[in-house]
């Protein structure tokens, strides 16, 4: 997993 | 609500309430500055902005509807230009500097001491200016910074599957949902009908200008990397070789 893609895919807070 | 249904009025002002809050570098910098030391702190601060922007890109409404395809391709391809715009933005009222943050602002001459860096500093202070000069307004700041990041990819990609095509056809009715934002912010300033359709013209037209500089810090990065003057890493690293690498 990329940092981009984890951030991207991570449910907002 | 899909933003196909919003009003141009609530699209700004969900686009407004995705602005990423202030960021602050929170180093010491020790003046002078080494080619080292300045170009650490400048992706640094790059660093911890991307991720903010990747949070910022999520709140647009419609984004999240992309493929992941497109969402990576979109934020690989703009990254430099957002965080260019959004210093533009904070340096428009601060002539001669730029304001890359609360707590760390750089005059043109510190330029001198990275190689090759005083150009696109040159360059980004005259597109600055230009915002000055058209006064830019906040409503149509955000505007612009959504229409780079769902334009950047739209010439370097063709699709071919179904899915691809049916994302594509969504960017391009999200890119109608932002330009109708940016003709109505313009339309609220007073303006004549024809003086409307210049600014919506000058406006645009930066965005080339912001393109070229991007372009020209991306290959300065790269560079600056190669030689070993900073160590590039993390999110940042990823974007740059996205830009770099083929």
């Amino acid at each position: 997993h990329t940092k981009l893609l984890q951030l991207l895919t991570t449910k907002p807070e | 609500t899909h933003h196909s249904t919003m009003s141009p009025e609530e699209f700004i002002s969900r686009i407004m309430e995705a602005e990423p809050p202030e960021i602050y570098l929170m180093e010491d910098l020790k003046k002078p500055f080494t080619e080292a030391s300045m170009m650490m702190s400048l992706t640094n601060l790059a660093d911890k902005e991307l991720v903010l922007m990747i949070s910022w890109a999520k709140k647009i409404p419609g984004f999240l509807e992309l493929s992941l395809t497109d969402q990576i391709h979109l934020l690989k391809c703009c990254w430099l230009e957002i965080l260019m715009l959004g210093l533009m933005w904070r340096s428009v009222d601060h002539p001669g500097k730029l304001i890359f943050s609360p707590d760390f602002k750089l005059n043109r001459e510190e330029g001198q001491c990275v190689e090759g860096i005083m150009e696109i500093f040159d360059m980004l202070l005259a597109a600055t200016s230009r915002f000055r000069e058209l006064k830019l307004q906040r409503e149509e700041y955000v505007c612009l910074k959504a229409m780079i990041l769902l334009n950047s990819n739209l010439c370097t990609s063709s699709p071919q599957t179904a899915e691809e095509l049916e994302s594509r056809n969504k960017l391009l009715r999200l890119l109608d949902s932002v330009i109708d934002a940016l003709v109505w912010a313009i339309s609220k300033l007073g303006l004549s009908t024809q003086q409307q359709t210049l600014r919506l013209g000058h406006l645009t037209m930066l965005l080339s200008h912001i393109r070229h500089v991007s372009n020209k810090g991306m290959d300065h990065l790269s560079t600056m990397k190669r030689k070993n003057v900073v160590l590039v890493y993390d999110l940042l690293l990823e974007m740059l070789d996205a830009n770099t690498s083929s």
